[in-house]
Formats: structure tokens, C-alpha cells, sequence
């Protein structure tokens, strides 16, 4: 998984 | 997404373009930090380096669209920010007033990020570092802010926004704890720290500048 889909807040 | 994460997202947002409004208006930026207006880009380049990342095997929900839009909002206009302080309204910056360390907070964050982390991944320990960053980001402004010992009404509306988005995501947590399980202390702790860093900032601001008077250090 990418760092986006982990880290879902701004 | 829950009502204290949008509460708090466009509490930020809404900090961003008082910041803009003030430097607009007044055709200034006296009593804003610019090394506290650089921590936040940096911070924003670090955390949002996703943005860059193939989007083509991600499914796509509403909540990753507001995601892009709002993170391509947070570097554009901290940049925007940055160009007006150092070349549109450059002649009213006051580097004098401006001279707390950021080589430290830099250097410090990045150990932590270094040592402290999910994954020891490049993007994984510039995503932690950005955090960290974000937790004192606000030092150099408050520190500017000491020194001059007041601050413009408009200027401390910025600095509540900014500073209560934060206290409001605590409580976003404290929800999606209860009702998704939902745990990450790296933010949790960092979350603290930046709230906790207002404190002095929340009082005054409630004692004089809600009560109609001028925002001045006692």
C-alpha cells in the first residue's frame, strides 16, 4: 500500500 | 471522515486564507514569521509527496479526491505565502524580529523521524518527519511574536485557526479510536505537542482579543 492509502488524514 | 476532521480541515483552511486576507489588506507582512511560513511549506512538500505516486490502482472514493484537492490547496498557497513575503510585500518583513534557530527544529525533527517511525521507508520517514515538523513549526512565530510583545486582531485570528484546527483533531481521534479502532500514536503525541504549544497563545487571545481589546503580552 502507498503512503497515501495508510495516512488518511490531511 | 467525521464532523471534527471536516470541522478541523476547514478550520485550517479557513486560517490560510485569514493569513492571506491580512497580508492583502494591509498590504503587509509585519508580525507574520517567515521561517514559520517555510517550516509549513517544507512540511506540506513532505507529507503530500504521495500526491506524485500513480493514483491508477487506487480506488476512488470521495474522500481521496477531497484528499488531492485540499493537499494541492496547503502547498500552493503556503508557496503563494512565501513568494509575498519574500518579493511582493518583502519591504515590510523585519528579519530583526524573526531570528529564532530553525536549523535545530529542522535537524531535531529529522533524527526523530529518523529513530521514530512506521516504516524505515523514504517516503514512510519523510511523511513522520513532516509530522514532527508540523508539531513546532509554530516556535519561530511565537517566539517573533514575544519579541514584538503584540500582534494585528487579524494577525491573532490567524493564529487561533491555526492553532485550534489542531486541538479539534484530538478530538477527531478520540472518535475514530472509539469507533474504528483506529490508533496512531506518532500523530497523537505530535497532535498533543502543536496544541499544547498554544496554550499561552489561547489564553491571551480569550482574555484580550475576545474581550474586544488589542492583543498584547502582559
Amino acid at each position: 500500500t502507498s503512503t497515501g492509502d495508510k495516512h488518511d488524514e490531511l | 471522515m467525521n464532523v471534527f476532521r471536516i470541522s478541523a480541515d476547514l478550520l485550517h483552511l479557513l486560517s490560510i486564507f485569514i493569513l492571506l486576507l491580512k497580508m492583502q489588506k494591509t498590504r503587509s507582512v509585519a508580525g507574520i514569521s517567515f521561517k514559520t511560513q517555510l517550516l509549513y511549506t517544507i512540511v506540506f512538500i513532505a507529507r503530500y509527496l504521495d500526491l506524485f505516486e500513480s493514483h491508477a490502482e487506487k480506488s476512488f472514493e470521495l474522500v481521496t479526491l477531497y484528499n488531492i484537492v485540499m493537499k494541492i490547496i496547503f502547498i500552493s498557497s503556503s508557496v503563494y505565502t512565501l513568494y509575498l513575503m519574500k518579493k511582493k510585500f518583502r519591504a515590510t518583513y523585519d528579519p530583526n524580529t524573526d531570528t529564532f534557530r530553525i536549523e535545530y527544529l529542522l535537524a531535531l525533527c529529522l533524527f526523530l523521524a529518523l529513530m521514530f517511525n512506521y516504516r524505515f521507508t523514504v517516503m514512510e520517514v519523510l511523511w513522520t518527519f513532516s509530522i514532527y515538523l508540523e508539531a513546532v513549526a509554530i516556535l519561530p512565530q511565537l517566539f517573533m511574536l514575544s519579541r514584538t510583545g503584540e500582534a494585528e486582531t487579524i494577525t491573532t485570528h490567524y493564529l487561533f485557526a491555526l492553532g485550534f484546527y489542531r486541538a479539534i483533531y484530538l478530538l477527531n481521534w478520540i472518535w475514530r479510536f472509539h469507533m474504528e479502532d483506529y490508533v496512531d500514536w506518532i500523530v497523537w503525541i505530535s497532535g498533543a505537542v502543536q496544541t499544547a504549544l498554544y496554550s499561552d497563545f489561547f489564553y491571551i487571545y480569550y482574555k484580550k482579543v475576545l474581550h474586544g481589546e488589542k492583543f498584547v503580552l502582559p
